[in-house]
């Protein structure tokens, strides 16, 4: 894989719900998303990390760097954060 | 814990505790937690209350939960090796904290004898939901978030976070920033740790608005480990010693004298007792003075018997366990021990077992603890508040290391630690504690009532001052009956954000709902309802703000509080009105306090508070002023 192709964990963090409550197709939707933005070929659900849905929006998925700009230009998406590592205190 | 429950006066007898402890649950993002653990008993619980929405994920080994342990998840986007996939904590520092924060009491507990007696948290009766996210690799922003998603679906009351990322980020850039917020969205108050950057400035993390941060401080417990050298001079030394070297002396010599001439290493590097840098052929069967560093691992793989490590006296403030016998002393204590070896051709000592001496000077923020302003809103005081957080034993895991090291293969059931991870799930064991006295009260409600009820702190112990300690040192009792709070509703951070610059877009999608920054210019922090007040001000700017406030009345229906100023000199702090009167319970008063202290330059931090008294309910509220 040549450099920005490899393929690390983003968190792309889509904010509350609606007052409507929690979407029963919220992870179909984030699947959606990625379907739309990974090349043909490649597997939604095996890029897919997690699915936050039950208390905020959003998803964690394996993205190239190419894949994080089309996240971050997207309107919907309030931002895309590396999976970056904490230290406990 | 064994001693700093009692030593902020959240005693094992005390009369004031409610059968609804028992609904409360403590959600805690950790290392894990070791489910055999006597804290975890759950004998004599009910089944757990029926809001609990969470799950025990065993992951295929032999964990299991019970009516104390009611749930435990685990994340893992990195897929770390390290360890088998379930919420066992195979690192310690998740039991540490969970036992610390609501753990059973359990008695005749200690450190090889050590901080003696029954270990307990502030709520035994509350439930703990271990959701874990560490691992040995460290834990990750993904997997973070995901517990919190789950942790408020799951339905936690309080949710407890022992870790932070070493750089400051904006609030929606920021895993815990992000998981709390939501949180709090759902009356879910997040206690965070201030980090261990001290005693830098603007070292402070987890600084969002809407979650408790916590400083650490010590206990009035001290562990202290002498060496008495050959001659009969006594040096007082500062570790967890549980090595008895008995009544005989060993022989001693300084790391400078054992020289490792062919890696080409000298008196001074040696001196550091730096691996490699020694011949350790000289080491062997000695005691070694060295220079403050990391020679411990030196000298233990070198065989030395022990070690006496000289540091700067501010750093003196906390004490470490180690592998063999270690102690720490002062430098100028190095200078005479020194002194000594070279006078003498048979220089001799011995460190002795720790002594528990009794610390007339605590509480103090510790060195380490990290310091404020805050990085990304300066006129939010940050850290917010104080606990215990330096020598705390609390139950550990026994497949952990209890020094950290991993040639350390001794197993340990209760472990002595520090950090603001150890002061931030004393806060959340506090406001445990009150959330069962108040089950309907909102995060900002209680997080009001534990700040504006701490004790003052002592500014001559901490130069740094309220970006030490925040509003002071965490008092639970009296947390119980604030008498008035500083409320804020999701709405009230909605706005606070506007006026640091978020748009209604982004608002809008955070919040789900359709919140508008319409005539919500850009501003400072200061309309925010926060229990503490902030006033920064650019270098040769001029002091001058004002902030609007709203306190609730949650004391006696009738009261009147009169507003109590302290002021140094150069600062003009006016509060309008300056008396409030209630005549129920859940009104609201509004006032202003005014702010002039002329034209500052190069001010680190002036202190200030005010205070509404009603002749029983000290209501009390820091308020700095300093230049950026």
């Amino acid at each position: 894989q040549s450099y920005g192709e490899e393929r690390k964990v983003y968190i792309v963090y889509m904010g509350g719900h609606t007052s409507e409550g929690v979407s029963s197709s919220s992870l179909s939707s984030h699947l959606g998303m990625l379907k739309k933005v990974l090349p043909s070929g490649v597997s939604a659900t095996d890029k897919l990390v997690y699915n936050y849905g039950r208390s905020f929006k959003g998803f964690a998925a394996r993205l190239t760097d190419d894949e994080v700009k089309k996240f971050s230009e997207m309107g919907e998406v309030v931002s895309v954060l590396p999976n970056t590592k904490l230290k406990l205190h | 814990t064994t001693r700093s429950w009692d030593f902020i006066g959240l005693t094992q007898n005390r009369t004031l505790r409610l059968p609804t402890e028992s609904d409360v649950i403590v959600g805690v993002l950790d290392t894990g937690i070791w489910p055999e653990s006597e804290s975890f008993s759950d004998s004599g619980m009910s089944p757990p209350p029926s809001k609990w929405k969470g799950k025990c994920q065993t992951g295929g080994t032999n964990f299991t939960c019970n009516n104390k342990l009611i749930g435990a998840r685990y994340y893992n986007s990195e897929n770390d090796p390290s360890e088998i996939k379930s919420p066992r904590d195979v690192e310690g520092h998740g039991t540490h904290t969970s036992s610390t924060a609501a753990g059973r009491p359990v008695g005749d507990a200690s450190y090889f004898g050590l901080a003696e007696g029954i270990a307990r948290g502030a709520v035994p009766e509350a439930r703990i939901a271990m959701y874990k996210v560490c691992w040995l690799s460290g834990c990750w922003s993904a997997d973070i978030l995901a517990a919190f998603d789950d942790a408020i679906a799951d339905g936690v009351d309080i949710i407890s976070v022992s870790l932070g990322s070493d750089f400051p980020s904006q609030y929606f850039e920021d895993p815990i920033a992000i998981g709390s917020y939501h949180a709090m969205k759902k009356g879910i108050l997040t206690s965070n740790s201030a980090g261990n950057g001290g005693p830098f400035p603007i070292s402070v993390s987890n600084y969002a608005p809407w979650s408790l941060t916590v400083a650490a401080s010590s206990i009035d417990r001290k562990f202290v480990s002498n060496v008495v050298l050959g001659n009969g001079n006594t040096y007082i030394g500062i570790s967890i010693n549980n090595f008895n070297m008995g009544n005989s002396v060993y022989p001693l010599i300084y790391g400078g004298q054992a020289v490792n001439v062919s890696a080409g290493s000298t008196e001074l590097i040696s001196s550091y007792c730096i691996d490699g840098s020694m011949n350790t052929e000289k080491i062997e069967g000695n005691l070694v003075l060295c220079n403050y560093g990391d020679g411990d691992e030196t000298i233990y793989n070198a065989k030395g018997l022990g070690m006496i490590m000289s540091v700067d006296d501010n750093l003196q403030d906390v004490a470490f366990s180690f592998m063999f016998p270690v102690t720490i002393i002062t430098t100028d204590d190095a200078r005479e021990i020194l002194a000594y070896i070279k006078s003498t051709s048979n220089p001799v000592a011995v460190i002795k077992v720790s002594d528990e001496w009794s610390d007339p000077l605590a509480p103090t923020v510790v060195s380490f603890s990290s310091r404020g302003p805050n990085p990304i809103t300066p006129d939010i005081l940050k850290p917010d508040l104080t606990a215990p957080g330096v020598d705390i034993i609390a139950s550990w895991s026994p497949m952990a290391s209890p020094t950290g090291y991993e040639e350390d293969k001794r197993s340990v059931n209760f472990n002595i630690i520090s950090g603001t991870s150890m002061s931030c799930p004393h806060v959340t064991g506090a406001a445990a504690y009150v959330k069962s006295f108040h089950p309907n009260w909102s995060p900002a409600a209680i997080k009001s009532a534990l700040m504006t009820t701490a004790i003052p702190m002592d500014p001559r112990k901490n130069e740094d001052a309220e970006f030490a300690y925040g509003s002071g040192h965490i008092n639970p009792v009296q947390a119980v009956d604030p008498g008035l709070v500083y409320d804020a509703s999701a709405q009230d951070y909605i706005t606070f954000l506007c006026a640091q610059g978020y748009n209604t877009t982004t608002l809008r999608q955070v919040t789900g709902d359709n919140s508008t920054c319409n005539g919500i210019g850009l501003g400072k922090a200061w309309n925010l309802n926060y229990p503490s007040f902030a006033l920064s001000v650019p270098d040769g700017g001029y002091a001058t703000g004002s902030f609007y406030r709203t306190v609730t009345n949650v004391g006696p229906p009738n009261s009147t509080y009169n507003a109590i100023v302290f002021s140094p000199a150069n600062l003009t702090i006016s509060v309008v009105p300056s008396t409030l009167t209630f005549s129920q319970v859940g009104e609201k008063k509004s006032f202003v306090v005014k702010v002039n202290g002329g034209r500052l330059f190069q001010q680190p931090i002036m202190s200030a508070c005010i205070t509404w008294f009603d002749g029983k309910h000290s209501v009390r509220s820091p308020l700095v002023v300093y230049t950026t």
